[in-house]
């Protein structure tokens, strides 16, 4: 399979592609493509060149074409059922956020603690109690899971999920999980951009 | 000045050192920090060697003093002062995330159009309406903005930002942006963890 650090630079190509898609744009560079990522359109290239011969010498890409086959490279073809783990702030504006159905991810349910929220419906999904997920696990055909608890509840959750066959979790909660077996987390954190930014202002004051 | 690409590695590096800290960890090793950062443990050797000598060969990095060398290096020494435009669900949620201050991100105040909004207080920070973006931006020193702002909206809210003399944005609204000279504007895109996942769980089904 693909190294780690090429899938990350290959879903920004597509995150790339998909707004010059939306421009109207519909050849592009590798250099378009680098500056976007931040690598050198060398490595942009060498990328591409791993998976097949895509752009012309010269002409560069079609948008369209290099979209689709990134698309089947990343295995992003077939349709993912996402469920909402805490349906508190984040996890409603997770739930409203337009680019979900776009990329095929369909959220199909969300699962929280409030008595209040349960029985509820946000954004179009049903929201259920914790303890119903392994039966609504099953019935939605849930493979990934975003999990946006407060973060001392973020393990005991991540414990649940997999014992209900949810083999992938995107994690919002700001603590390390240590995962069980055989299930995949990704860990966000917003205070990267943050971070990015300060640099460069940063940069800027002491040139 | 530092290559983008350095830059998004070292502020990982960052994120790992704070998580071995906050497990009372000491000392770490460029391989634990590869894993995280998903590159070799040859480019993390790389990426430190360009600022000093900081580990010893054979016996890894300190946790605490490597991490005292990166804020310095990122610019994370001083304190960046923030504001959030849009204080609807995600704002909200950003203005109580834990991990906001530990970097010396102080959030200020924050913006938003809705009557119902303007003049309340949320996770301790003022909402003013957005008219008074200016004198509340020079009151209140605020240098980053994170954009939490419906798509339609980012345009004309980051133009008012740069009006206003702000000079770094975080965008976490779904439309790309074209900022005004001089700004630093940094997209954030959950759906790339989401994407990393399913890439992961696919690799899995079909080896
Ligand atoms: N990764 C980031 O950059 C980032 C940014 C902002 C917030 N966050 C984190 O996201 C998480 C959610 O933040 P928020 O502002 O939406 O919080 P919130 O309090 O608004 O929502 C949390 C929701 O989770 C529910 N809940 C609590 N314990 C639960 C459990 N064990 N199982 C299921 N549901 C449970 C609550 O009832 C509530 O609805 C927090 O961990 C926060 O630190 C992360
Ligand atoms: N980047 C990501 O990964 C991600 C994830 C979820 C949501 N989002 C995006 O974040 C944004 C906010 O989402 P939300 O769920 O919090 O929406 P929301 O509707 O809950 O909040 C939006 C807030 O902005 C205010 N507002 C509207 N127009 C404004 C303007 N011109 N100036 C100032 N304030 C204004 C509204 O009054 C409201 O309080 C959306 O663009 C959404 O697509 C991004």
């Amino acid at each position: 399979s693909i190294p780690s650090a090429t899938v990350g630079r290959l879903v920004t190509y597509l995150r790339v592609l998909a707004t010059l898609a939306d421009r109207g744009i519909v050849r592009t560079s590798s250099d378009d493509l680098a500056r976007e990522a931040r690598v050198s359109a060398f490595q942009v290239r060498k990328d591409l060149a791993y998976f097949g011969r895509f752009g012309t010498r010269g002409a560069g890409y079609d948008v369209d074409a290099l979209s689709t086959e990134l698309h089947r490279i990343l295995g992003l073809e077939r349709a993912w059922n996402v469920a909402i783990i805490g349906m508190g702030r984040l996890g409603s504006a997770l739930a409203d956020y337009p680019n979900m159905a776009r990329y095929n991810f369909c959220l199909q349910a969300a699962f929280d603690v409030a008595p209040e929220k349960v029985g509820t419906v946000v954004a179009g999904v049903p929201v259920y109690a914790m303890r119903e997920l392994p039966e609504r696990v099953r019935e939605h055909d849930v493979q990934v899971a975003l999990l946006t608890v407060p973060g001392e509840g973020a393990q005991a959750a991540t414990e649940a999920l997999a014992a209900a066959g949810v083999r992938g979790i995107v994690n919002f909660a700001s603590t390390v999980l240590d995962p069980p077996e055989g299930v995949h987390v990704e860990a966000i954190d917003f205070l990267a951009g943050l971070k990015r930014v300060s640099y460069a202002l940063h940069a800027e004051t002491s040139d």
